[in-house]
């Protein structure tokens, strides 16, 4: 919050479109502008109703450059928005760039709804937050939006000054707020490991995290910002170096794409690997440089693709103690670097070297994942 | 290999306005220290702490890519300030 107790005094808000952008028709700007409120009368006591002359609580306006609040908008890009906290006359107000594109719900261009739910956070007394996967984080990052759900911290944060929503019909199962998985948390398992172009990634829920030799911060940032059409929650990635491809696995599709871009074809179902129907989802995946062979985890079992053949190898599935001594659990990520394999169950790490199939420690997600 | 300098002097005037917009930046008045930390690297220090990026108090691609990123446009302080 913007501290002071910067916040409406009263819990029936107007607002007022004055003017809209030639980017979508004034049917989809309405539904994006009066769905962003949504968002926020969705858990507090707030109601808002709309007018269409006067001055409203929170004015909506487009425009490019100076606009008449000594705040100019900058042209394509950068800025996008920009809003005014509780207050007469300004205050409230939520102000587009003009010289933005935007859109409905396509990721080519800025999802209006989106931006508005931002700014609304603004318009309502929220300040930004530093949580990377809150509504309230000041860089846009596209998400789907009919299947936006509020983030745990924005809910925390506007009902610490509204309280939250008397009128909800507890009866009704609503999904619950989404909330950024935290690298220091050392019961948590990822979904997920792969490497990509040096980097490594980290996947868990709508996030991934990125560690690269140059800094010892992992970044951690929507998986969508990278891969809009990408899915999210996934079972599996790999990458196949020789290719420039990294796949993404989530229940018996998979997904390809070259570095960032995404393949043609795909997404694809899993049996265009050969692996059996039966297998519905597979745990995880796992590319080994040397022999050029990609290993699918399900279960106790794993079965191995000759990527340069693109058949699966006879002789499979193995047990995965026959080849992973010691791994007794559910493999649910794995990955190489420096030639070693790390394949992960649970919140530990095995390290093997592939060709002695030795053992050699057993550690935490927190060896390559840093908590910092 | 690191390149011996991803930051132009270009770079380095975007940064300025960046933090002057989004970090409340001020510019120095009167003569300038010569001992302490600059204020340039301790609004460095204060974006990178925010972002979750690691904390150089330096201008690096990292720090830059974040910068330039689209995002939401009137500083938090400028907000309350205004109103």
């Amino acid at each position: 919050t913007f501290g002071n107790s910067l916040k409406w005094e009263k819990n029936s808000l107007t607002y007022r479109i004055e003017n809209y952008t030639p980017d979508m028709s004034v049917a989809e700007v309405d539904d994006s502008i009066n769905r962003a409120l949504q968002v926020w009368a969705k858990v507090t006591p707030l109601r808002f109703t709309r007018i269409y002359s006067g001055t409203a609580d929170i004015m909506v306006s487009f425009g490019r450059q100076s606009h008449g609040d000594y705040y100019p908008f900058d042209g394509p890009s950068g800025t996008l928005a920009h809003a005014f906290a509780p207050g007469s006359g300004i205050g409230g107000d939520a102000h587009f760039d003009e010289d933005e594109m935007f859109t409905f719900s396509s990721n080519r261009g800025y999802v209006l709804f989106l931006v508005a739910a931002h700014e609304f956070g603004h318009s309502l007394g929220l300040s930004h937050s530093d949580d990377p996967g809150a509504l309230m984080y000041p860089v846009y990052s596209y998400r789907d939006p009919s299947t936006f759900v509020l983030p745990r911290d924005d809910v925390n944060g506007i009902q610490s000054l509204y309280g939250s929503n008397p009128s909800k019909d507890p009866s009704v199962p609503e999904p619950p707020p989404p909330t950024t998985p935290d690298a220091c948390d050392s019961t948590m398992v990822l979904d997920a490991v792969t490497t990509l172009r040096g980097e490594m990634l980290f996947f868990k829920d709508s996030f991934f995290w990125r560690s690269y030799p140059q800094s010892n911060t992992p970044q951690q940032t929507l998986i969508t910002n990278f891969w809009p059409n990408a899915p999210v929650n996934i079972d599996a990635a790999y990458e196949n170096p020789q290719s420039d491809t990294i796949f993404f696995f989530k229940g018996s599709r998979v997904w390809a794409f070259t570095g960032y871009r995404p393949v043609q074809g795909y997404p694809k179902t899993m049996n265009s690997f050969g692996l059996p129907r039966a297998v519905r989802k597979i745990d995880a995946a796992l590319h080994d440089v040397a022999s050029g062979k990609t290993l699918f985890f399900v279960g106790n079992y794993y079965f191995s693709y000759d990527e340069s053949r693109q058949t699966m190898d006879r002789g499979f599935p193995k047990r995965v103690d026959q080849t992973f001594s010691g791994l007794t659990n559910k493999v649910t990520a794995a990955f190489q670097n420096r030639g070693f394999t790390y394949i992960y169950s649970g919140p530990y790490m095995f390290e093997y070297d592939l060709r002695t199939k030795w053992l050699y420690r057993v550690l935490r997600n927190s060896y390559f994942l840093r908590c910092t | 290999c690191v390149p011996v300098s991803e930051v132009t002097v270009q770079d380095e005037s975007f940064a300025e306005n960046y933090l002057k917009n989004f970090f409340n930046m001020t510019e120095q008045k009167g003569p300038s220290t010569r001992r302490g930390i600059s204020p340039l690297s301790k609004k460095l220090s204060e974006m990178q702490r925010f972002f979750g990026l690691h904390i150089t108090g330096a201008l690096d691609g990292e720090t830059l890519e974040m910068m330039k990123k689209p995002r939401c446009g009137v500083p938090d302080g400028k907000i309350a300030r205004f109103s």
